[in-house]
C-alpha cells in the first residue's frame, strides 16, 4: 500500500497494524548456546538467509542452540557493534527482529561488515579473544 | 562499507544509467519521483547519472514491487521483515516488498501507523546494492542493513560516499559536505 504523506494513513488502520514478519522471535530472547528451545531451527533460518550459517541445508537445523547459531549470533552482534555475547540478549534481539534489506550481511563467507575484517575463529579457546587484523581501507 | 565478492561494479566509463518501473505497478508520477530523489543522491557524489526510461525490458534498472515468492529465490515474508533487495552490478534488479505501507512524502516520523516505511529511505539504500556497495557496519551510514519503520534516512555519509568513490570516483561538482559519523570522528577505531 501506498500512503501519499502519513497524514492520509486511516485511523482504524493505524488501529490495526498487523504484527510484524519476525516479532515472534522475541521469544527466543535469552536463550544461550547447549540448550534446546521449541522453534529455534526458525532463527537458524534467518542467520542462514543473510550470510551467518553456511553449509547447511535448512531442513536440517534442530531446535538446538548449536555451535554454528552461536557462532552466527557471535558475527551478528559483531557487525552490528553489540557486545559480543553469543547468546540471543535483549540488546541482540531488538537487533533481530528490526525490518532490513534483504540482500545478505555475509556474502560466500567471505564479506563484510565487520565481520569480514576479523580474524574471528570461533574456537572455545578464541571466542573472548578475537584476533584483529588491519584492513587497507 | 564493503562492496559485494570480486567487487563487482558497472563497466569503466559508464556516465549514465537508465531506469524502468515494472509497468504492471502503474506508480504515479510523485511515488516514481521519490525514486528520482533517491538516485540524485547517489549522482551527487560520484560519476553515474540517472534517467527514467519507459522501456522496462531495455533498462539497466528495472524497480517492481512483489509479494512473497515472485520468482527470484528471495520471497518476501510480508509486513515488516525484509523490506526490498536488490542485485550487485550489473544485473539491476530492484525489488521492493509490496506488503509493506509504504509512506511515499511527508514526515514518515509523524505517521500514526507503526508499520509505516519511507520508501526515499529503502531506496537510497537499495540503489547502493545496484552500484557495487555491500552492507555496513556503520549505523548512520545509509548501507546499514537494518532501518526501523516510521524512520527517514536519505543523506548519504562518508562511509557511503567513501565507498562508492572507490568504486567510480567522484563527482567534480561534489564539495564534500556530508556529515561525518561517530565512526569517522573516533580515532581509536582501528580500520
Amino acid at each position: 500500500r501506498f500512503f501519499p504523506n502519513p497524514s492520509s494513513i486511516p485511523t482504524w488502520m493505524s488501529n490495526n497494524a498487523p504484527p510484524g514478519a519476525w516479532d515472534a522471535y522475541r521469544n527466543f530472547t535469552g536463550c544461550s548456546p547447549g540448550k534446546t528451545y521449541d522453534g529455534l531451527s526458525k532463527l537458524k533460518n534467518y542467520f542462514q538467509r543473510f550470510g551467518y550459517i553456511t553449509n547447511a541445508p535448512p531442513s536440517n537445523f534442530t531446535d538446538d542452540f548449536d555451535d554454528a547459531l552461536e557462532s552466527a549470533v557471535r558475527a551478528y552482534q559483531q557487525n552490528f557493534n553489540l557486545n559480543v555475547t553469543g547468546e540471543l540478549d535483549n540488546a541482540t534481539m531488538n537487533y533481530i527482529v528490526k525490518p532490513r534489506c534483504g540482500v545478505a550481511d555475509i556474502i560466500n563467507g567471505t564479506t563484510s561488515m565487520n565481520s569480514g575484517k576479523f580474524n574471528f575463529n570461533n574456537t572455545s579457546e578464541n571466542k573472548e579473544n578475537p584476533k584483529f587484523h588491519t584492513v587497507a581501507h | 562499507y564493503s562492496f559485494f565478492p570480486g567487487e563487482p561494479r558497472w563497466p569503466a566509463g559508464t556516465k549514465s544509467l537508465t531506469y524502468a518501473f515494472d509497468p504492471n505497478e502503474n506508480l504515479d508520477e510523485t511515488t516514481k519521483q521519490v525514486f528520482a530523489n533517491a538516485f540524485n543522491q547517489w549522482s551527487k557524489v560520484t560519476t553515474i547519472t540517472f534517467s527514467e526510461t519507459t522501456s522496462f525490458s531495455t533498462a539497466d534498472i528495472k524497480i517492481g514491487f512483489y509479494s512473497g515468492d515472485h520468482g527470484d529465490g528471495e520471497a518476501f515474508d510480508g509486513v515488516l521483515g525484509t523490506l526490498a533487495h536488490a542485485f550487485s552490478p550489473t544485473d539491476g534488479r530492484f525489488h521492493l516488498d509490496k506488503a509493506e505501507d509504504w509512506v511515499v512524502s511527508g514526515d514518515v516520523t509523524e505517521s500514526t501507523l507503526s508499520n509505516a516505511v519511507d520508501l526515499e529511505s529503502v531506496a537510497v539504500h537499495e540503489i547502493g546494492h545496484l552500484l557495487g556497495l555491500g552492507h555496513s557496519s556503520v549505523e548512520e551510514a545509509i548501507m546499514y542493513p537494518t532501518i526501523s519503520s516510521k524512520t527517514r534516512k536519505v543523506e548519504l555519509v562518508n562511509d557511503d560516499i567513501d565507498g562508492i568513490q572507490q568504486l567510480y570516483g567522484s563527482n567534480p561538482n561534489f564539495t564534500g559536505t556530508s556529515a561525518t559519523t561517530s565512526r569517522d570522528r573516533d580515532s581509536s577505531y582501528g580500520f
